[in-house]
């Protein structure tokens, strides 16, 4: 869905470079709204370069044009939550503007990622009561944390659980707080961390993993992945970035995967991270979804 | 083995913001 938005924020892009005779841009990172403390940015711009790419345009750090952008939660027309991504082309040498273009996300998985959310939403027979509900868990967090164990409200089944410890050494549970309805916690910036993804409900789950808007398999050999299984009851510890299905890279604070050579340019904030978590209940093709579903 | 799946709607995002 994301890919869907910014492809049709490079078209436009790529008209008006090819306009101007120029086949590279510069990146800049898109900023969100200061309240929301959301650092979506990565993840915005990294398909926003695999986008371009496939529509013949560069992106390299000395080039004339550039491409900046700022994000944030709308409605589309029919009221429906989305995320809108806002792009400009501008000429660096005169500070003209020479193209802007918005694009709507509309898949909650890629908003809650983008955004940083922190919601229960009620499987609700009727549409508008789930649209309803959708848009008041964006406006107002509901972060409950016990200790370690961060979850979207006191009996939501659904959890998340950060491990961290030094580089080479153990990892252990990490305190969170809650502060505005979001939780957050510490990590060091030479230490490495972990996800626990804990389901507490009777029936599988597919949890989707997205760090500063990236998904777990961003930088994997199977980028067709989306989601990882939790059984009934159990959970399981996510500890790196997924590369193949026998190896992993693991999560650091500092930097995205080392070895994705091709992804230099793609830095963290270096002061704000954001984890997203989301769930869906899961079940063989062939066999019985959970009664509400 | 691979085993294909079905996914429901979304029923929780959960978030924590790291400071470093």
């Amino acid at each position: 869905d994301l890919n869907r938005a910014l492809g049709k924020l490079s078209e436009r892009i790529k008209r008006a470079a090819d306009a101007e005779g120029e086949t590279a841009v510069v990146l800049s990172p898109f900023t969100a709204p200061q309240r929301m403390a959301a650092n979506g940015s990565p993840g915005i711009r990294k398909a926003l370069e695999a986008e371009l790419k496939r529509r013949d345009v560069l992106v390299k750090n000395g080039a004339r044009l550039e491409v900046k952008g700022d994000y944030g939660e709308a409605e589309d027309p029919a009221g429906k939550a989305v995320v809108r991504i806002h792009g400009r082309l501008i000429d660096r040498d005169s500070g003209r503007s020479l193209a802007e273009h918005s694009v709507d996300v509309d898949n909650l998985t890629s908003i809650a990622g983008l955004v940083g959310a922190t919601m229960s939403v009620p499987i609700e027979p009727v549409p508008a009561d789930r649209e309803r509900a959708i848009r008041e868990g964006l406006s107002r967090p509901s972060a409950h944390v016990s200790s370690s164990r961060i979850s979207a409200g006191p009996k939501s089944p659904f959890a998340i659980e950060i491990l961290a410890g030094p580089s080479g050494g153990a990892i252990r549970p990490r305190t969170a707080e809650v502060i505005n309805g979001q939780a957050y916690l510490n990590i060091r910036s030479s230490e490495r961390y972990a996800i626990k993804l804990i389901n507490d409900a009777p029936f599988e789950v597919a949890a989707t993993l997205m760090i500063d808007g990236l998904g777990l398999f961003a930088f994997s050999e199977h980028p067709e992945y989306s989601y990882v299984i939790i059984p009934a009851r159990s959970s399981g510890v996510i500890t790196g970035w997924h590369r193949t299905n026998d190896e992993a890279e693991e999560f650091v604070v500092t930097e995205y995967p080392r070895s994705a050579a091709a992804e230099r340019s793609l830095a963290p904030s270096p002061d704000l991270g954001v984890i997203t978590a989301c769930f869906a209940a899961a079940w063989p093709a062939g066999g019985n979804p959970p009664l509400d579903e | 083995a691979e085993v294909e799946r079905k996914t429901g709607r979304l029923r929780a995002a959960i978030s924590v913001r790291y400071t470093k």
